[in-house]
């Protein structure tokens, strides 16, 4: 399996929602 | 050099060395838990690098881990990783029941949790990777604090608890005291949420809980239930958790871990009346820096208004899995079939630090990337551990690097920033931060 790390995720808004299934990413959030 | 070319992006030497373990550098902002956004029903926590100044673990590390060290236990937690969707996926590592079910006449609870380990693999000693970001996190009433490694990877969640009945690793903060708690309470045998564990057993009528890692690591305890604090204005009773009585494997030294999987156990799916199953995170760039960690529908809000993309669920019940259709590399489209990604598939994981790619996607990303810093005249240095694309930086204080984005279904995009794109070990060996699984199926 491929595997998104934390290091490429900086800076990132990370968005997860289980009920509707999306994960989402926005950039900048910190 | 204030104007980088089209998609490139400036790289301050300068902002990559507080990202370092060796790093001194005082704390940037000082944690704190404030409320945002306009709604009332997101709760925030503060995430913060575990090596860090900024970290409460931070103190306690009289010689932080090496590059090498870091990458090493990130390449065990990976294998773990690969292990545990391999084994699923086949059936073989279906999570074991324990066969200590029976009633009242269970032995004590020390006899019932050193004996567990016969349904556990030996220990190989190797890390689980325990990820470089912690939270802290309130447990019982009055309330502790705890600092306890986020991730995304696994859902329950588990502290290191007295009286320690088998054995415990050395952590920063005092065990957490069962008996100093009003709220604390052990979860029955009998009780629903007992059979909501992959691993569990039964000791005087009380459910135990067995967390077992890839890699050997695990933790074995009473399942309970306490008031978790996640900010001074939110709690969340009777939230269920594991009082680890017998906890093995590099945990470092964080009081535990908090689980955020999709698995029944985790925060997010026993806090979803409250929540609705919706969180986020943001990772700081720094080590400095301060993220955060927030929980209840506000947190998407920022993410409804970009381009989300499937959390494809079929795979498994706990991992986070994405599809994976594309990377850009400089702006260019590298030539990869969608088949690469779609062979194994790919998950998001908090824990992991090191992006793993299919060996053929990764190897093209690598040869744009050379390819492009070639053009710049950057010299090329050795290999650190796993990352096999390095650059001599010396002398230099800023450097232009390509853009590089990652491409999902659905149209979202993960523009890596320019802290995400290079690994930094030392001026010398400034490294591309994306690796190659050994085979294409993995």
């Amino acid at each position: 399996v491929g595997i998104v790390g934390n290091t490429q995720l900086k800076t990132f808004g990370v968005a997860y929602d289980i009920g509707k299934k999306v994960v989402g990413f926005y950039p900048g959030a910190c | 050099a204030r104007h980088p070319p089209p998609h490139h992006l400036m790289l301050s030497m300068e902002d990559m060395f507080p990202a370092g373990p060796s790093s001194s550098s005082s704390c940037d902002a000082p944690p704190r838990e404030h409320k945002h956004g306009a709604t009332s029903s997101t709760t925030r926590m503060t995430i913060v690098h575990r090596h860090g100044p900024c970290s409460p673990l931070a103190a306690a590390h009289r010689k932080p881990p090496s590059h090498g060290e870091i990458l090493a236990a990130d390449q065990n937690r990976a294998e773990s990783i690969q292990h545990r969707v391999s084994t699923t996926a086949t059936g073989r590592g279906k999570p074991k029941r324990s066969r200590r079910q029976q009633p009242s006449s269970a032995p004590a609870p020390a006899a019932s949790l050193s004996s567990s380990t016969a349904s556990l693999p030996a220990s190989s000693g190797r890390a689980l990777g325990t990820g470089n970001y912690v939270v802290t996190v309130g447990l019982g009433t009055p309330a502790s604090r705890y600092t306890v490694v986020f991730d995304t990877g696994s859902d329950t969640t588990w502290v290191q608890c007295q009286p320690c009945v088998v054995v415990c690793y050395e952590q920063r903060e005092k065990l957490f005291d069962p008996a100093r708690s009003s709220t604390y309470a052990n979860v029955s045998c009998a009780a629903p949420a007992c059979s909501d564990l992959n691993i569990h057993g039964c000791s005087g009528g009380h459910c135990l809980y067995g967390v077992q890692y890839g890699d050997g690591s695990y933790s074995i305890g009473f399942f309970a239930m306490d008031t978790l604090t996640l900010s001074s204005y939110d709690a969340v009773k009777g939230f269920r958790f594991g009082c680890g009585e017998r906890n093995e494997g590099l945990f470092g030294e964080a009081a535990g871990l908090l689980g955020l999987g999709r698995g029944k156990t985790s925060l997010p799916v026993q806090t979803y009346d409250k929540y609705g199953g919706v969180f986020a995170h943001c990772l700081p760039a720094r080590s400095t820096g301060t993220g955060y960690l927030d929980f209840g529908a506000g947190s998407l809000a920022a993410a409804r208004a970009r381009l989300t993309t499937p959390m494809l669920t079929e795979n498994g019940p706990t991992f986070y899995y994405v599809g994976m259709t594309g990377i850009r590399v400089g702006g260019q489209l590298l030539s990869i079939p969608q088949s690469v990604f779609a062979t194994a598939g790919t998950i998001v994981d908090s824990g992991t630090v090191i992006t793993r790619l299919p060996p053929a996607a990764y190897s093209s990303l690598r040869y744009a990337f050379a390819a492009a810093m070639a053009a710049r005249g950057y010299k090329k240095a050795p290999a650190v551990s796993l990352l096999d694309t390095c650059y001599d930086f010396t002398g230099m204080s800023q450097v232009a690097i390509p853009t590089v984005s990652l491409l999902f279904q659905g149209g979202a995009r993960l523009d890596v920033d320019a802290s995400g794109i290079m690994y930094a070990a030392s001026a010398s060996q400034v490294c591309l931060a994306f690796a190659a699984n050994e085979d294409g199926g993995d």
